[in-house]
């Protein structure tokens, strides 16, 4: 048996938001420990990596580690039936093959329920052909700060952020660096990591020659991540 | 010129 009680169904919204832009459907991992997940894009170049603890729920119950196969899609549409406000169950069997989410105003005078049918997902997809390709970003790490660049048909654009200054927007970046390090990835995937924005002030940017970008947004205080992989684009 | 690559060079899902 899983149980397990959210005050407040904003969090688990946006985090489907988030993953939704990537995949759609994931084989979500219960544990005592709390709700995980890791799934790659159709591509086969992105990789999404959230979770999110125990202690994001009041009460947690799992009596045994459980597989969710879920339609991103499906418990997004679910969840939209909610208000931001409302206390969220979900609850599955050990052996069944429905996930029931309640919805429940704070002061108890409205109660929701949805039965919402698992799948069994195929982990080993095959790949698609990646043939439709945005733009590239380049992305250098100097000990002078971070410069995002563009090269399109038409158009250059950069965007540089210094070490101790602040972005564009007024916010605070900060950089660690061992090694400078330039990598080009496909912009439209950023994009989409960029879904998991409403989850986090904040946003960490790991970058190593030749290795994949992760980037990662923290959940509250302490109450989980998601991270995204992403594969770089190199020469032949 | 840079190709894109696959997440598969680096490492494997679990």
């Amino acid at each position: 048996m899983f149980e397990a009680r959210m005050s407040d169904t904003t969090v688990m919204k946006r985090l489907m938001d988030a993953i939704t832009t990537l995949i759609d459907d994931g084989s979500f991992d219960i544990s005592s420990k709390g709700i995980s997940l890791q799934a790659m894009d159709s591509s086969h170049v992105a990789l999404v990596a959230m979770c999110l603890r125990n202690e994001a729920f009041d009460p947690f119950r799992c009596d045994r580690n459980l597989s969710l196969g879920i339609q991103c899609k499906q418990m997004g549409k679910i969840l939209k039936c909610s208000a931001n406000n409302d206390v969220m169950t979900l609850k599955a069997e050990d052996d069944g093959d429905v996930l029931n989410m309640v919805f429940e105003s704070p002061n108890g005078d409205r109660m929701s329920e949805f039965a919402m049918k698992l799948t069994d997902i195929d982990i080993e997809q095959s790949c698609r052909d990646l043939s439709n390709f945005g733009e590239s970003v380049t992305i250098c790490v100097t000990k002078d700060g971070l410069k995002f660049s563009v090269k399109g048909d038409s158009s250059n654009a950069s965007m540089k952020f210094s070490q101790n200054g602040a972005g564009d927007d007024g916010n605070d970046v900060s950089i660690d660096l061992n090694d400078p390090c330039t990598l080009t990835f496909a912009v439209k995937y950023l994009n989409h990591f960029t879904k998991a924005a409403p989850l986090s002030e904040r946003v960490t940017l790991s970058l190593s020659n030749d290795t994949p970008l992760v980037v990662e947004y923290k959940i509250g205080d302490g109450l989980g991540h998601i991270r995204y992989y992403l594969a770089p684009k190199m020469e032949e | 010129p840079k190709q894109q690559s696959s997440l598969l060079k680096f490492f494997k899902p679990k």
